[in-house]
This record gives C-alpha cells, structure tokens and sequence, in this order.
C-alpha cells in the first residue's frame, strides 16, 4: 500500500522535479531500510523529509497536497521506528 | 469559521519531529 502510494505521488510530481527528485530519495530509504541498511536509511530518511515537509508547505490544497502529508507522517514514523532500533541495537 | 486549510498539517509537529531524528543517537 506503501508503495503505491509513493507511486502515484511520483507520477503526480513529473511536473515538479524536486518533488520528484525528494521521493527518489524516499523510495531508496525504504528500500534500504528493508534491506536491513538501518543507518542508510536513517540518513536518506531524514535528506528526505527535509525536502518533502519543504515541498509541502509550499504545496497549493488538493489531492497531492494531501498525499504528500500522508506519505511524510509514514516516512516519520518509520524513520523514528528505525532510530529508536539504532538507538537499542546501540545499548 | 471553517478553519483554514493549512491549519490541517502540524508543520510544527513535523519539523519538531524532524529535529529530533536528525539528533545523533
């Protein structure tokens, strides 16, 4: 479900290269983060979200808007889910 | 009123969020 809806996000971003470019670099955060790169992906998490919450309040009210916000509170939590793995892993 | 439409995103929670994931562990 995750994966689609970055999907289509992408697909709606094609006339906003930075957008565009912002979520590449989500997708690869997930997909390190699934391969078990846990400290990769925090790093490429975070690039992201930086990038993403910045498109975000620049982005005009409608349907993107609106799954830009949903994708950016999954990418939260998943980035805060995997600190706090480091985090344990660490102690 | 209705309220605005930006008031529906916490930009604050996001950012404060962000803050505290970009701190080193």
């Amino acid at each position: 479900q995750g994966r689609s809806a970055r999907e289509l996000l992408m697909e709606m971003a094609k006339d906003k290269p930075r957008l565009f470019a912002a979520l590449d670099v989500a997708s690869a955060a997930v997909a390190k983060d699934e391969e078990g790169s846990a400290v990769d992906a925090l790093d490429l998490y975070q690039q992201s979200l930086g990038e993403l919450l910045l498109m975000l309040s620049a982005e005009p009210v409608g349907r993107r808007r609106e799954l830009l916000h949903a994708e950016i509170k999954t990418l939260m939590g998943r980035a805060e889910f995997l600190k706090e793995q480091i985090k344990s892993y660490q102690w | 009123v209705d309220p605005s439409p930006y008031e529906d995103i916490d930009f604050e929670d996001l950012s404060k969020r962000l803050d505290e994931l970009k701190k080193k562990t």
